[in-house]
């Protein structure tokens, strides 16, 4: 799963 | 996360609660932009879709439904609460927020990561958050001095995502390949959009007057 981390920002 | 970004999500909450509990207390949303507030839950109804989806952790969860809570509820409060509706000032409060949305939608229909429903809109909310608060700035400048709380929540506002771009900054050294120019730009668009704000309201701190902002 491509964990996009910028979306575990607010 | 780190520090910076912790520090933005907090100003963030600040910058909400400081608001609400203005309204709450004084019963008064003199010289707030309902325009601004309306944009701002569209903004995150968009962007914490995923919330019942993808659990990140309780403090992201906790935190998007206060800014969802919030938001929505500000609106409710100007629109519909029997006293504090009486002191929106609409026909000051007239900018045409509908020109923003679509402009925004059509952008995030051109630019986004990956084409889908979730990242357009993910990417909508972001070039929307990045002039969510135009009508309140022209609001400031059509009402002239504003009162402090106000003046906190705009600055509050601007800070969160002054905070963020350090964030950002951090990230990009510290994580490989971490590179999002949708967010960088529309964040950056976002502070800049605040800069004169800052500055007149330094300048209002240093001579401790009222907050006047130039015709």
């Amino acid at each position: 799963v491509d964990t996009d981390s910028i979306k575990d920002e607010l | 996360m780190n520090i910076f970004r912790l520090a933005g999500d907090l100003t963030h909450l600040a910058s909400v609660l400081v608001l609400l509990l203005k309204i709450h207390t004084i019963k008064s949303c003199a010289g707030i932009s309902l325009k601004t507030q309306e944009l701002y839950a569209i903004v995150f109804a968009t962007r914490y879709l995923d919330l019942f989806t993808t659990y990140i952790s309780l403090y992201n969860t906790l935190m998007k439904l206060i800014f969802l809570g919030s938001s929505f509820s500000i609106v409710w409060y100007i629109r519909k609460h029997k006293i504090v509706r009486r002191s929106y000032d609409k026909d000051q409060d007239t900018f045409r927020h509908y020109f923003i949305v679509l402009p925004c939608f059509v952008l995030a229909l051109i630019i986004h990561e990956k084409f889908t429903v979730r990242e357009v809109l993910w990417a909508f909310s972001l070039y929307l958050e990045a002039v969510a608060i135009l009508p309140q700035l022209v609001l400031l400048q059509r009402t002239r001095n504003i009162d402090n709380l106000t003046g906190q929540y705009v600055f509050l506002l601007g800070a969160y995502r002054a905070l963020y771009i350090l964030n950002w900054i951090y990230r990009y050294f510290t994580e490989p390949h971490f590179v999002h120019w949708i967010t960088w730009i529309s964040g950056l668009v976002q502070t800049l959009l605040y800069a004169d704000f800052f500055y007149y309201y330094f300048q209002s701190m240093k001579n401790n007057g009222k907050l006047q902002l130039p015709a």
